[in-house]
């Protein structure tokens, strides 16, 4: 554990609680991507099967739970209790151009052919690119809630501090992922035009919208 | 250098 690593798990945290919130307070889900959501979910549930299986540490196992039941209770916020303000038609990334190619690029290239690591390999790859249903949503709309802005520079910050953990991690401990690395690049690579924006738009004090 | 899934992470 290092103070990237840290940082970065709880700039995720952050950003799932910030959802959270904001959907609960506002009792709306308008502006959020039930389907960003839904691959979050996936993701989780196909990484964190080795709850069932090993034990690292209170923290590691209370960090799963948590993601775990926040990213289900978001779900079902969006798509049971304020599903009448869910933007639905606004929500149309096709996400099995996604996940199919996700999974099988996950049969092709794992540490290990076995089911376990070959979910854990879905996970990763599939997390860097969950997020694009809700960017295309925001370029469809034009226009982002700042609190939904703030949601999406955390989740973004998450990844970039994961990549200073394992520079860290290769020179202190000779330890290194490539597949963890190269998906979480392309992750990090993709909130780059949302941070721009977020930096010279939101910190200034105005809405994120996008030009028509 | 040991190259594994970084299970320990989140």
């Amino acid at each position: 554990m290092n103070i990237f690593r840290l940082t970065g798990d709880l700039s995720h945290l952050a950003a799932i609680i910030i959802l959270l919130l904001k959907i609960w307070k506002s009792r709306s889900c308008a502006g959020i991507s039930g389907k960003s959501q839904i691959l979050f979910a996936i993701v989780f549930t196909a990484r964190y099967l080795d709850l069932l299986t090993s034990f690292i540490s209170v923290y590691n196992t209370s960090m799963k739970v948590i993601y775990i039941g926040c990213a289900y209770a978001t779900v079902y916020l969006i798509y049971a209790k304020f599903r009448a303000t869910y933007d639905g038609n606004h929500d149309s990334f096709r996400v099995e151009f996604l996940v199919v190619p996700v999974g099988g690029l996950a049969v092709l290239i794992n540490h290990t052919f076995s089911p376990l690591e070959i979910l854990w390999t879905f996970s990763i790859y599939l997390e860097s690119v969950a997020i694009l249903p809700q960017l295309f949503m925001i370029s469809k709309t034009g226009e982002a809630e700042t609190i939904t802005t703030h949601y999406l520079f955390c989740l973004g910050m998450y990844r970039t501090l994961y990549l200073f953990n394992w520079v860290w991690r290769f020179y202190f401990e000779g330890f290194f992922d490539m597949i963890a690395i190269v998906a979480g690049l392309v992750q990090t690579v993709l909130y780059c035009d949302f941070f721009y924006l977020y930096v010279t738009k939101v910190l200034k004090g105005k809405k994120l919208s996008l030009p028509a | 250098c040991p190259i594994g899934a970084g299970k320990d992470e989140l």
